[in-house]
């Protein structure tokens, strides 16, 4: 399994439609304190199941819509796509590319799609925990947690095992 | 179910003693099962010790030590079970020069053996100096993100703004 | 009691707003106490939003923006309540040139008021350049720590060591 | 009140006594990763009466005392002193300096002494926390603590409201 691409679309500062490819080897993100580096990294965990608000930052899930600026209106939905390359299962086969989205309306909820159907969270969870990417797996190491890590109590530690293994 | 949990662990334990002293550039480091006969209930310690120093408890070390600490745990499983994807948001804030030369290395190791693709959150110049390609985000207009391929000097040039 | 927990409270609200503004360079802030009536059963809660953005929730703050949240603050207190000295280790740690600078403008000014004496733990080379006077901790005997009074130069060097 | 100078001797990784001079305006202390810079804030918070040793990072208070090293053997006894210069109270008139120690013996515990006088733990943290310098008021920012802050809940914050009242 491959993840080759990243759309954002009214994901927390992302107010407008933006593209990030994931090409091989080591992509940098850099930029100012504040500017959004960090919402791009949740944007991929909110996209593979994220199922915590608080895991976001946030309160409720809602507070991922962009709530505009002091230019602009808020937003009333937000939708992030993840473009998934197999082999994958019975998902993609090799080398074929299909399309991943979550998108959240205000009042209303978020609803995942999979290949143009929709799927439960439960279904994306499994999806990713299977090659060890997930929302909450060992591969998304978020800001500060690289340290707690080490402060964390033993049993929370072994969980990363377990969905490692 | 438990035996493979237990294989998992003997495998990320073998990275792991690895890891650390590749990035420590020495000391030694183990991972171990508080109840070795049921890994399920049991926790995952952490017994660690920098180069010349005494092994103590892993919460009397640095900032940047568990940061390498952590870093060495990290990779240790994504060695032991690969993943497409990689993403590490801002691991090196609390690291030294040296050592970020240190994760970079171990960095670019784990990149090459893997073939896992890496994103890369970072403020540092020798981080920036590493990638294959880079991403600024911009708020040109305040509240509002933008993304925008950028060459290291860009980059550098970004950080300084004020 | 009561009376004098609220007067502190609106003098540290005072200086955390314009604090805020300065480390921001813009934006607003403020203080509030979540059951006025009853200071000592409230909680302190913090409103802010940085310049061009929407008030939201702390919580969404980014990295640095908390960092310097937190820093308005800590000096607020000061400012109202001053003390000897006050003991910083790597505050700087998640922020961008530019704000460190901010930061080390109103850390300067703070000290020349209230005339405290700032000790400050940190990696960066800008928040190096600005202090009165520099120690550098080694271990030249693994394991055993010593300090020695550093010039910047040297500091800078003791960095890039591998 | 002014702190002019602290002594660390057999305290975590600073083996040796080492004297650091508390001058006016700013003192930056600088270093590789673990050489000892969170050791020193740690001091002396430590001699201001510190009671919780998960606050110094160990799981007991005699944590604080030289582990040895590759080289050296553990020691028994860690000692912190630090010199207040008056106008303090009746502790010491003006521009009087007068040493604050507090002294660790494994097996044994920990005592305070003030102007040679032994004290207990609970006079020094009054000492500092009427002038708003004490081991855990908003004074001492240890590293990773100005995050929390903005992250910890209300009435914790709260707390160090009062501290400062
Ligand atoms: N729903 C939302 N709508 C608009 N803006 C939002 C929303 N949620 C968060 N933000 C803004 O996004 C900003 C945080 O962005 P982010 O955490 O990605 O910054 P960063 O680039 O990682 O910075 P740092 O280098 O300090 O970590 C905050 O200023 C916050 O106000
Ligand atoms: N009782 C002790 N005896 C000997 N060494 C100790 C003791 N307690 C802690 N140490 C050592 O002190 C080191 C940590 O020092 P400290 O936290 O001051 O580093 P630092 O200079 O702040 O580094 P960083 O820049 O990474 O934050 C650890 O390596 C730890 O092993
Ligand atoms: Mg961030
Ligand atoms: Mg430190």
């Amino acid at each position: 399994m491959r993840l080759t691409r990243l759309r954002l679309s009214g994901f927390k500062s992302f107010a407008d439609p933006t593209e990030i490819e994931l090409a091989d080897g080591l992509t940098g993100l850099v930029g100012p304190n504040g500017c959004g580096k960090s919402n791009i990294v949740e944007a991929l965990r909110w996209v593979m199941g994220e199922s915590s608000a608080r895991g976001l930052r946030g309160s409720e899930m809602e507070d991922v819509v962009f709530a505009g600026s002091a230019s602009r209106a808020s937003f009333d939905v937000a939708e992030v796509t993840l473009w998934i390359e197999g082999p994958c299962g019975d998902i993609a086969g090799p080398g074929e590319q299909v399309e991943l989205s979550r998108r959240i309306v205000r009042g209303v909820g978020s609803a995942f799609r999979l290949r143009g159907r929709e799927v439960r969270a439960r279904d994306v969870q499994n999806l990713f925990s299977d090659a060890s990417t997930g929302a909450r797996s060992a591969a998304i190491i978020g800001q500060g947690e690289i340290v707690r890590l080490v402060d964390v109590r033993a049993d929370e530690r072994r969980r990363l095992l377990e969905e490692a293994a | 179910g438990r035996e493979r949990l237990r294989s998992v662990f003997v495998e990320v334990d073998r990275h792991f003693r690895a890891l650390f002293a590749q990035l420590f550039g020495g000391g030694r480091a183990e991972l171990r099962l508080t109840e070795p006969e049921d890994p399920f209930a049991a926790g995952l310690e952490l017994v660690a010790m920098p180069p010349g120093k005494t092994l103590q408890h892993v919460s009397l070390l640095s900032g940047g030590e568990k940061s390498l600490a952590g870093l060495a745990l990290v990779f240790a499983f994504f060695l032991a079970r690969p993943s497409p994807l990689c993403v590490l948001d801002e691991v090196d804030a609390a690291l030294d020069d040296a050592n970020v030369e240190r994760f970079l290395d171990v960095m670019e190791e784990v990149a090459r053996t893997t073939q896992t693709r890496f994103l890369v959150v970072s403020h540092h110049p020798l981080t920036m100096a590493r990638m294959d390609r880079l991403y600024g985000v911009t708020m040109l207009e305040k509240g509002v993100s933008r993304l925008v391929s950028v060459s290291l000097e860009r980059a550098l040039e970004l950080r300084a703004t004020a």
